[in-house]
């Protein structure tokens, strides 16, 4: 940060305050949360190499606490959060995706990050067959074993509410009528931690004095 | 909850992979 500013670093300071007000007036973030969102990407972007970018592999670290790049849903997760599409989550990318998960986050924003999440492919639609590929997933993560005529029931209970013209796939409207009618579907949208966010209750050792007025 | 009472994304949703607050963990 540029809590311990010297003169040779006077310049970069001036940059850093100058991205930090963008990304402020860019997403829900103030000034202050966008500075403690810093420190925590700092923290996140150095686990495993201190490059200042978030790798897969450090984003698997810090959500399933060991080392490794192969998961499905947190390859979705790296793609979306990497807008730029280069292989690592950048500070800015950082502070844009997690702006979708403030609890003071339009809804819309929320569903349609779902959306994405969800369109493995990207072709505009949630297919079964993605579905059901991911429920594989999870079942492997967790451990249970289902026989395929009861993850065929769970598909067919799922489409049959969700998927309202019988195409096999959903698209953006019957996505959003469906989790509207399921909120529960949201809540790892919603991170609440996001509303309390800055540096005096996260890093409560820091005194913080910044230029900028939020 | 049953596995075979939940719909396909009230399952996904589960994953630890799309559980973002790990992140804040200290």
């Amino acid at each position: 940060g540029c809590f311990e500013c010297r003169p040779p670093r006077l310049q970069n300071c001036g940059n850093r305050f100058e991205e930090i007000a963008r990304l402020a007036s860019e997403t829900i973030f103030t000034v202050n949360e966008v500075e403690a969102l810093y420190e925590l990407f700092k923290k996140l972007s150095s686990s495993i190499i201190d490059d200042g970018l978030i790798q897969k592999e450090e984003l698997h670290l810090a959500l399933f606490k060991t080392p490794s790049d192969e998961n499905l849903f947190l390859n979705r997760v790296f793609y979306l959060f990497d807008e730029k599409k280069n292989g690592v989550i950048e500070f800015d990318e950082f502070v844009h995706a997690l702006s979708v998960f403030h609890p003071n986050a339009p809804m819309e924003e929320k569903i349609d990050f779902a959306f994405r999440l969800y369109d493995l492919r990207q072709t505009g639609f949630i297919e079964r067959k993605e579905v059901k590929a991911m429920v594989i997933v999870i079942l492997m993560e967790s451990d249970i074993t289902l026989s395929d005529d009861l993850l065929e029931a769970i598909m067919d209970r799922t489409f049959a509410d969700a998927d309202a013209d019988k195409d096999d796939r959903i698209n953006t409207e019957e996505w959003k009528d469906f989790v509207l009618r399921n909120p529960n579907l949201l809540k790892n949208m919603t991170l609440p931690y996001l509303k309390d966010l800055s540096l005096a209750t996260v890093f409560p050792s820091f005194t913080f004095n910044t230029r900028i007025e939020d | 909850v049953s596995p075979v009472t939940m719909n396909a994304f009230e399952l996904i949703s589960t994953s630890q992979g799309l559980n973002l607050s790990s992140l804040f963990e200290k």
